[in-house]
């Protein structure tokens, strides 16, 4: 439809602008809680010294998330939609003002978090990564497939609540490569920090590819 | 938009069919696996011997959850909406063929598991119910207001893992009510049981209204 078609038009104009800069972008989606800026907030901790972050957060309302980076001394712009389920490849166009892009290595962008909506809407990005949380269950990749067929990473988060759920890492991997085969999968706790290398590996490899 | 105009008349319909068989129809929401269906597994399996009860599952895909109601020996229909990140009155009216209405005492409706869209298509529902997972986090009252604000009852489940997390209920409890000052707030286990009675009592209170 009409809207996506516009969208898409946008998102092209974003990755030309990354492109040009030389910049790799990442968009994080998952549902609501599943861990994204703890996740942000670990990655800038450790990260921020060796790369030039900047992160983009998307909400509904309030700038709490944007706090929380801005309080690891890495800038961070908030969107606010009102109401929309999403952020699209306008808003992250206009928040792209607040940078310099050039100065860049890595920009970050938090959508809403929403399971659904976010995976059919390109913002420009280089790689889509998603979270599922082990509080959530391990039926989400057949039961909300287009964000796991989407996504280049899936991270599962809250690994130090395994214990006390009911989740089975295998049936989730099992599940999700079977709807998307490429789909690389690590888990981790950004809590305690359990795995959290195998997310810094995974982005400083994509950096030094583009590099 | 003329989307919302349109639901607006068919959740009217529905609205008249349900009062005219004296039907109490609740609209379950929530982020995904916050524990709607281990809620309505409990429910089934506790008043399903005195109540007529049926029940409605909204999914992408999958009829995992309608499975899981029906072994519970309750009537259950399953809608999946392809890719629509919520239900709408015109799913619902089509879903509502299946069932004898004069017959029930009470219709549950689980929406799609998402935290944002579904607080903004009415459904002909009598009563909307929200829940929220203490893993989630406990700020989620301001950063997705609209569900809260729509909702007549918060319920928030998981508390077996509230050791575990990093929520406070009282937060919760002062940010929902600040945003809708009516909203009640019962806290349950879903999985061991704990707090299930508030939830009964809330539902048998509505049903003996209604008669
Ligand atoms: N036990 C545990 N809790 C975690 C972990 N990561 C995040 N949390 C908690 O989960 C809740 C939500 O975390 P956030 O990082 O705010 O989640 P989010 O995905 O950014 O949430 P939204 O932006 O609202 O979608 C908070 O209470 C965190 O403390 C983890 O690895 N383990
Ligand atoms: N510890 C704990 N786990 C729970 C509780 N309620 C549900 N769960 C678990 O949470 C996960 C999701 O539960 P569901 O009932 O399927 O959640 P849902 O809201 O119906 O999920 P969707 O339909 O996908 O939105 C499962 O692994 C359940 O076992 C609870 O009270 N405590
Ligand atoms: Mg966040
Ligand atoms: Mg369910």
């Amino acid at each position: 439809k009409g809207l996506l078609a516009a969208n898409e038009r946008l998102a092209q104009e974003n990755r030309s602008l990354f492109a040009r800069s030389g910049l790799f972008v990442v968009n994080i989606m998952s549902g609501p809680g599943a861990g994204k800026t703890t996740l942000l907030e670990r990655t800038c901790e450790t990260l921020a010294a060796r790369l030039n972050i900047a992160v983009i957060e998307g909400d509904l309302q309030t700038s709490e998330d944007a706090e929380r980076i801005a309080a690891k001394g890495v800038h961070a712009v908030q969107i606010n939609t009102g109401g929309g389920c999403h952020l699209d490849a306008k808003m992250v166009q206009g928040a792209l003002k607040s940078f310099d892009l050039d100065a860049l290595d890595l920009l970050i962008i938090e959508n809403v978090g929403n399971l659904v909506c976010p995976a059919a809407f390109d913002l420009g990005e280089s790689a889509r990564v998603m979270l599922l949380s082990t509080p959530e269950g391990d039926e989400k990749p057949i039961k909300y497939p287009l964000m796991f067929t989407r996504s280049q990473l899936l991270i599962i988060n809250k690994m130090d609540l395994l214990d006390y759920v009911d989740f089975d890492v295998k049936r989730v991997e099992g599940y999700a490569k079977k709807i998307n085969p490429g789909i690389e999968i690590i888990t981790v706790s950004a809590k305690t920090g359990e795995g959290m290398e195998g997310w810094y590996g995974w982005l400083t490899g994509k950096l030094e590819k583009k590099s």
